[in-house]
C-alpha cells in the first residue's frame, strides 16, 4: 500500500502546536522544542502549511510526553515495542502527538548511538498529525515500524512527499523574491505573547486541556476538565450555538424556553429561589433563601426539547432525569406524566445537587447513582448505609471526574461504565472494574466520545444516548445500527 | 507429535494471544470480538497474518514464523496500519463525513 490520507486536514493557514509538559525531567525541554520545529519544518517545506510554536492549551497539535495508562485509551508500553503515536487532524485531542517517556530519546546523539532519534519519530508522528496514515512502502517515512528515514537530505522520500502534497499541495513558490532566499515561513517561529498557563501540578500526569470547534457535545477530558471554546474557524452562530447548548447542559431553567409547572412543597419544605441571569456569554446563578412559600412555581426543563442526564429501566419502568427531574414512563400511558423532584423519590442525594450524571439499577436489585466523583447505592427509595464512596472505590482512576453512562449490556448482561474517551467494564461481584481496561470507546463503533447515557430496553436493545438524539446498538457487529436519531423525544418522552 | 511441538516451539517468544493482541491493536483483526467474545475462523487469523506479513514487506506465509515474529517485535508506532481504522481519528468527525455523504 503507498500512502494513505486519513480523510482530515488542518483548514486554518497556520496551524500551531504547543509541548505541553516541558517539565519532563530526563528530557531538556529546548532541545525538544528545537527537534519539534525541525520536524514540522521538513513538512513544510514540502506542502503548503505552515506551522507556529505556542505555549498554551490552545495550539492545534500538543506534544505530550507520556506512560504507561495516560488517558486516551492507548496505554503505552514500556521501553521498546510502542514508541509514540498521534491522532489525525480534528478538534479536541485530534493532531495531538504522544511520546513513550519510557523509551531513551536520543537528542543529539550521532546515527549508530544506542537508542530512538526523537527526531525520526517525530517526523513520523507529525505525519499522521497532518493526515497521514501508515505507507508500507519501506524507506517512507510513514512505514509503521521504527526506521532512520530521513538523513538530513534535502527532500523526503517520494511517498511521503507525494502523500503530504495530496492533501496540501505543494509548497507555493514566492515570486519577486529570490526563491532560494526564501524559507518556508515555519522556520521563522515567533514566540507567542500569550503569557505562560499557570504551574501545572505535578502530583499527576498533565493532561492537556484541549478546545473543541463548538461542538455542542464534547464536554469533558476523562479526567473531567472541560473544552474552552477556541478560536476557531468556526462561524459565530456555531459557536454561539455550542454557548447556548453548553448553558442548556449547566445552566438552572429559565422560564423563556420551558413550560413553567406549579408544585406544590410542604410547608416544612423550605425552598431556595432561584434566579438566573444570562448576560452576553455568562450565565449567573444566584442563590438566596426565602421564607418558606406554600407553594412555589418550580420550573422544568422542556421534556421535547432537551438531552437527557439519564435514562434507564428501574423495576422495569422506564425512568428519565435531567437537572434535578424525573419522568417515570408508563408504557401502557398515552401522555407523559408531569415529573417531579427526584429527591422527592429517592432520599439522601445531596439538597444542592445540580444534575445526575448517571444512574442504573444493578443485578442485586441496588440503584447506583453516580454524581461527580462519588455513588450512592440506594435499596428502594432509601440511601444505603455508608454512603456515597468515592469512584476510587470501584477501580476508576482518580483521574475521572465523572461518570457519563452505566449500562447492563444486552449482549452479554455485564455492567459497563463510560467517561469521556474510555470505558471499563465492572464486576458487580467484586464490585471492581476488570483489570483489562479502560479501552478507548472507539471499540463502540459509531458512537463517539463523551455521551450521556446508555441503557437496555425491555425490548433486549441497548440504546445511547449524545445530545437531544440516540443511536439503537447492534450488539453483535459491535456498532451503531442506524444512524443517528435526532431527537429522543418522540419516542421516549412521547412528544 | 515432532511437528507439533516444533511448531509450537516457534511461539516460544510469543504465545498466540499476544499475537491475537498485536494484530487487533494495529488494526489486522477486528477489535471488537475482545468484548462480544465472538470466535475466529482461522481463516481470519491466516488473512490477518498475511496482511500484516505483506505491510511489513515479508513473504505471505499465513502462520506466525521467525521473521513475522521479528517484525512484531521491531519498536513502532502505534497507530494502528489499517488505513480505514478510525480509532485516531474524532469519531463525530466520522459520522459528519459520513452524513454529508
Amino acid at each position: 500500500r503507498r500512502y494513505v490520507i486519513q480523510g482530515q486536514k488542518w483548514q486554518n493557514p497556520i496551524v500551531t502546536y504547543s509541548l505541553v509538559n516541558q517539565t519532563m525531567s530526563e528530557l531538556d525541554a529546548g532541545q525538544v522544542r528545537r527537534i519539534l520545529h525541525e520536524a514540522l519544518g521538513l513538512w513544510a517545506q514540502h506542502a503548503n502549511i505552515n506551522f507556529r510554536e505556542v505555549y498554551s492549551t490552545d495550539a492545534d497539535i500538543q506534544v505530550m510526553f507520556a506512560r504507561k495508562f495516560h488517558g486516551d485509551g492507548y496505554n503505552f508500553d514500556g521501553p521498546g515495542k510502542i514508541l509514540a503515536h498521534a491522532f489525525y487532524p480534528g478538534t479536541g485531542i485530534g493532531g495531538d502527538a504522544h511520546f513513550d517517556a519510557d523509551e531513551k530519546w536520543l537528542l543529539n546523539e550521532p546515527l549508530d548511538a544506542e537508542g530512538t532519534r526523537l527526531f525520526d519519530v517525530a517526523v513520523h508522528e507529525f505525519g499522521h498529525s497532518l493526515g497521514l496514515g501508515h505507507s508500507s512502502q519501506q524507506d517512507a517515512i510513514m512505514f509503521p515500524w521504527h526506521h532512520i528515514s530521513y538523513r538530513g537530505k534535502d527532500t523526503i522520500p517520494e511517498d511521503d512527499r507525494l502523500g503530504i502534497q495530496s492533501i496540501y499541495g505543494p509548497r507555493k513558490k514566492i515570486y519577486g523574491k529570490n526563491p532560494e532566499r526564501h524559507t518556508p515561513s515555519t522556520t521563522t517561529t515567533t514566540t507567542t505573547t500569550t503569557p505562560a498557563p499557570p504551574p501545572r501540578p505535578t502530583t499527576r500526569p498533565y493532561y492537556p486541556v484541549k478546545n473543541t470547534t463548538g461542538h455542542p457535545w464534547e464536554g469533558l477530558y476523562p479526567h473531567g476538565r472541560p473544552y474552552t471554546t477556541r478560536r476557531t474557524t468556526t462561524t459565530t452562530t456555531e459557536r454561539s450555538h455550542h454557548r447556548e447548548d453548553e448553558e442548556t447542559r449547566y445552566r438552572t431553567q429559565l422560564p423563556a424556553t420551558t413550560e413553567t409547572t406549579t408544585v406544590r412543597h410542604r410547608p416544612h419544605h423550605r425552598p431556595h429561589h432561584r434566579t438566573t441571569t444570562t448576560t452576553a456569554m455568562t450565565t449567573t446563578t444566584t442563590t438566596t433563601t426565602r421564607r418558606p412559600y406554600r407553594h412555589r412555581t418550580t420550573i422544568h426543563p422542556n421534556p421535547c426539547n432537551t438531552s437527557f442526564d439519564a435514562i434507564t429501566l428501574i423495576r422495569n419502568e422506564l425512568f428519565i432525569f435531567k437537572d434535578r427531574w424525573l419522568w417515570r414512563m408508563n408504557e401502557n400511558d398515552l401522555h407523559r406524566p408531569t415529573p417531579f423532584e427526584i429527591h422527592r423519590m429517592f432520599f439522601g442525594l445531596p439538597a444542592d445537587f445540580e444534575r445526575i450524571d448517571t444512574v442504573y439499577e444493578n443485578k442485586h436489585q441496588k440503584i447506583i447513582f453516580f454524581i461527580g466523583k462519588q455513588y450512592y447505592v440506594f435499596n428502594s427509595q432509601y440511601l444505603e448505609p455508608g454512603y456515597p464512596r468515592p469512584l476510587t472505590d470501584l477501580g476508576l482512576p482518580d483521574s475521572i471526574e465523572r461518570i457519563d453512562a452505566a449500562l447492563v449490556w444486552s449482549h452479554n448482561n455485564r455492567t459497563y461504565l463510560y467517561s469521556g474517551r474510555l470505558y471499563w467494564k465492572f464486576d458487580e461481584d467484586t464490585n471492581r472494574v476488570e483489570l483489562d481496561y479502560p479501552r478507548d470507546m472507539s471499540m463502540w463503533r459509531g458512537i463517539g466520545y463523551n455521551i450521556d447515557s446508555a441503557f437496555q430496553y425491555r425490548d433486549g436493545k441497548t440504546y445511547f444516548f449524545k445530545g437531544r438524539g440516540y443511536w439503537r446498538f447492534n450488539d453483535m457487529n459491535m456498532s451503531i445500527a442506524h444512524e443517528y436519531q435526532k431527537s429522543s423525544a418522540r419516542r421516549w418522552m412521547k412528544c | 507429535k515432532p511437528i507439533e511441538r516444533e511448531r509450537r516451539s516457534e511461539a516460544k517468544f510469543w504465545d498466540y494471544d499476544d499475537s491475537q493482541k498485536y494484530l487487533m491493536q494495529f488494526g489486522y483483526l477486528e477489535k471488537s470480538n475482545i468484548e462480544t467474545g465472538n470466535l475466529r475462523t482461522i481463516e481470519e487469523l491466516e488473512q490477518a497474518v498475511r496482511s500484516l506479513q505483506r505491510f511489513g514487506g515479508l513473504k505471505e506465509t499465513g502462520t506466525v514464523d521467525e521473521e513475522t515474529l521479528a517484525l512484531m517485535q521491531r519498536p513502532r508506532c502505534g497507530a494502528p496500519d489499517d488505513k480505514d481504522s478510525l480509532d485516531f481519528r474524532p469519531s463525530y468527525e466520522v459520522r459528519l463525513k459520513r452524513s454529508r455523504s
